[in-house]
């Protein structure tokens, strides 16, 4: 505080507190809410601005004047066809359900991943921390490989699968088109403020599918009395709606939103407790029974209901988490929007479990080590698919249909500027 | 909960150190070293400047088999809250974990002291 009192450095300050508490790009000189910085809440966060000097340049608008002659979308598809004199985005874009995603999310959705070279020190070296300036200006999140806004290919194990990537692969049109509104600790509660850093103009831009997936903070926190903080149905309902009718203002008409039911955290206790956590790996000393009650004690633990002992403690948790995923399940089923259809799809842990099993996974590889709490880069790349394949199924018309001249504007534009 | 957490990062580094020098058949100070080395340069001044200020009480203590958990409450780096147990990670030492931290915190007053005489 006394250093932000110089004069001088005071608008810096300024700058530095808002970006921090709005989840702003840090670097973004046009003030379009996208940037060409990856970390900061840059384009490991949101597609890559491929103009930020120009603050109708951004991705996810609908094209101006059909991009005959920039790329106002940023997606790498602008000129025209020396042929016929017909814009490329007019020939391949036009007609073709573009629309990006968004993620409205916690810790899960932004990717919370501390990889356990860090501290294991049988593969500890110089190459193992080349990652750690990126790691800690993405918040210790890595969106760049996550569950819906993947885009880069893993380097933290398993492999990158998203449902941007897939609905890019239907429809090269929505290339750059994500956004991963999501922070460490995110509920029903602190997302209402966390919202208002998405970036859609409701008459400018393409519609979206908006996946709201806040997993488990509303029963999970550090309290020592952790029932008594959690979200209660009547909160949840409460928060969700407020949530719903600000994207109603916001989104483009023809949009999608899916909620997801919150996570059943019993699979973490009965799967790592009595494993070895990567600090008690050399001497055999650290379990992660060990570091929960440890955690736990502290006050610092990330969901004293379900990391505990306490069997009746952890039923509670998952009574409370299934009462609020049932709140979802009735709002996807009572209210209507006006800009948006609306479903709801439970975490699909169960199923993701069996996938991985029969891959001849173990279950406890789809938790992530370091912390022992969230999903894994595999249990994200897994439910990916899961939650393609039910939408594919249940609901084909929010995927939109796929695009004859992905092959075409495969062949003219490459990789279309990569992301 | 700011201390807690900066409970937790004291616990993780002093372990690592602690493998680090046992993995490696070292000394603790080679240890911070070598962990200080690993890390990107543009952190290696913040690294050095800890191992500065807690190096010699962690190689002090780590040297008497202290564990991470008994290094950090002497350090004041973890707090008992009053009416609260003792937070630790590992399995408390045979003497007890208040008995260990109580033989650490008089190990490194004597370390204080003779620092304070030997600069003096």
């Amino acid at each position: 505080p006394s250093v932000c009192s110089f004069p001088l450095l005071a608008g810096l300050c300024e700058k530095i507190k808002y970006v921090i508490r709005n989840k702003l790009p840090f670097e973004d000189f046009d003030g379009d809410k996208f940037s060409t910085f990856p970390t900061l809440r840059g384009y490991h966060w949101r597609g890559r601005d491929c103009n930020d000097k120009n603050t109708t340049v951004y991705p996810g608008r609908r094209p101006v004047n059909w991009d005959a002659k920039s790329d106002s979308n940023c997606n790498g598809i602008w000129g025209v066809d020396p042929k016929d004199g017909i814009p490329y985005e007019e020939k391949f874009c036009k007609g073709a359900d573009s629309q990006g995603v968004v993620l409205l999310g916690d810790s899960a959705g932004a990717h919370f991943h501390i990889p356990p070279e860090w501290m294991t020190v049988t593969q500890m070296s110089a190459k193992s921390f080349a990652n750690l300036p990126m790691a800690f200006t993405d918040e210790l999140d890595w969106p760049q490989f996550s569950e819906i806004t993947g885009f880069l290919n893993s380097t933290i194990g398993g492999w990158t699968d998203s449902l941007y990537l897939r609905l890019r692969r239907r429809n090269r049109c929505n290339h750059r088109d994500l956004q991963n509104i999501s922070q460490n600790g995110g509920s029903s509660g602190n997302l209402l403020y966390l919202i208002k850093s998405l970036a859609r103009n409701q008459l400018l831009d393409n519609p979206a599918i908006v996946i709201y997936a806040t997993i488990g903070n509303d029963v999970c926190n550090g309290y020592r009395d952790t029932l008594a903080h959690m979200t209660t149905p009547q909160e949840m309902f409460s928060n969700v709606l407020q949530a719903l009718r600000y994207l109603d203002s916001r989104l483009p008409n023809g949009s999608h939103v899916i909620l997801t039911g919150l996570v059943d955290g019993r699979f973490l206790w009965d799967n790592l407790h009595d494993r070895y956590h990567p600090l008690g790996q050399l001497n055999r000393d650290v379990t992660y029974s060990q570091l929960y009650s440890f955690l736990d004690c502290l006050q610092v633990s990330p969901c004293s209901g379900w990391l505990t002992q306490n069997e009746t403690l952890r039923n509670l948790t998952s009574e409370r988490a299934l009462q609020l995923s049932n709140v979802l399940k009735e709002i996807a089923r009572s209210e209507k929007f006006a800009n948006f259809d609306i479903f709801y799809m439970d975490f699909p842990l169960r199923q993701t479990a069996e996938e991985w099993r029969k891959m001849g996974g173990k279950p406890w590889q789809l938790i992530e080590p370091v912390d022992g709490f969230h999903p894994s880069q595999i249990a994200a790349a897994l439910g990916t698919s899961i939650t393609w394949q039910k939408a594919l199924h249940e609901w084909p018309q929010v995927l939109g249909k796929e695009n004859p001249f992905n092959d075409q504007i495969e062949a003219i534009f490459k990789d279309q500027g990569g992301h | 909960l700011y201390k807690g957490h900066t409970c937790v990062g004291c616990v993780l580094v002093v372990s690592v150190i602690e493998q680090l020098a046992q993995w490696h058949n070292s000394t603790v100070k080679a240890a911070m070293e070598r962990l200080c080395n690993y890390i990107p340069e543009k952190l290696q001044g913040v690294c050095y400047v800890l191992a500065e200020l807690y190096g010699p009480y962690i190689a002090e203590l780590i040297d008497r088999e202290m564990n991470a958990d008994v290094v950090c409450h002497s350090l004041k780096l973890c707090k008992q809250d009053p009416g609260q147990p003792l937070c630790h990670l590992y399995p408390p030492p045979k003497v007890g974990l208040s008995t260990a931290i109580r033989k650490a915190k008089r190990i490194m007053k004597t370390a204080k002291d003779l620092k304070i005489f030997m600069g003096f």
